[in-house]
């Protein structure tokens, strides 16, 4: 495992980490979007089917079970939760899951690399992560005074999918026949679409002033 | 072997 790809990881966990800080702290989701958090949790577990079937490394599946363990866990306090979950933005959180996970179930039936239900529902997995955040941005531009934990939280999120491409460049060097158009495409249209983010977000840092993003 | 190649990121 290269230096990309681990702090890929751990920027994606320290994501996770900062999410479940700011609902805790401060008992409220607000501006968090929970379609989105509800696609991540239908991303990991469609991805990880294979988490007793096909063992790579105890790190693997000890980051699989966090992630799906904290995927559940944030939508227990989004849904579950007596305090928080009165704080949720039902009324900005209008993003239809049917626009993003209908292409996406589509592209995986005609676009995969074997004619397996496995294989099918872990392409599914990498085409409906690229697209997953979309909820979240469209929430972010609707929500006045973005706290900084949120913006952060995205930020994180984004930077995770960015280091895996640099794994992959890294990979496509030092490994014979690694190749991945499937996980590549995606994730540099994943990475694509925080870009605008970024821009923002960089920008509120440099001038020290709170993020807003234009609506 | 490229299959459990393919499967070791997360």
């Amino acid at each position: 495992m290269n230096i990309f790809r681990l702090a890929g990881d751990m920027v994606h966990l320290l994501s996770f980490v900062v999410l479940v800080l700011k609902i805790n702290a401060t008992k409220s989701c607000r501006g968090i979007s929970l379609k989105t958090q509800e696609l991540y949790t239908l991303v990991f577990v469609c991805r990880y089917l294979d988490l007793f079937s096909n063992f790579i490394s105890m790190y693997n599946t000890t980051m699989k079970i966090v992630f799906l363990g904290t995927s559940f866990a944030i939508l227990y306090l989004m849904r579950g939760h007596k305090v928080i979950k009165v704080t949720y933005d039902r009324e900005q959180d209008t993003f239809r899951y049917l626009f993003l996970v209908l292409p996406c179930a589509l592209l995986a039936l005609l676009i995969h690399n074997a004619w397996t239900p496995f294989e099918v529902v872990w392409t599914f997995s990498i085409y409906l992560e690229a697209v997953a955040i979309l909820p979240q941005l469209v929430l972010l531009q609707r929500t006045q005074n973005i706290d900084n934990l949120t913006g952060n939280y995205v930020f994180l999120l984004g930077l995770y999918r960015g280091l895996y491409i640099l794994n992959w460049i890294y990979r496509y060097f030092t490994e014979p026949h690694y190749i991945q158009w499937i996980v590549w495409i995606s994730g540099i249209v994943q990475t694509i679409l925080y870009l605008d983010f970024f821009y923002y977000y960089i920008k509120s840092w440099k001038n020290n002033v709170k993020l807003a993003l234009p609506s | 072997e490229r299959e459990d190649l393919k499967k070791d990121e997360l």
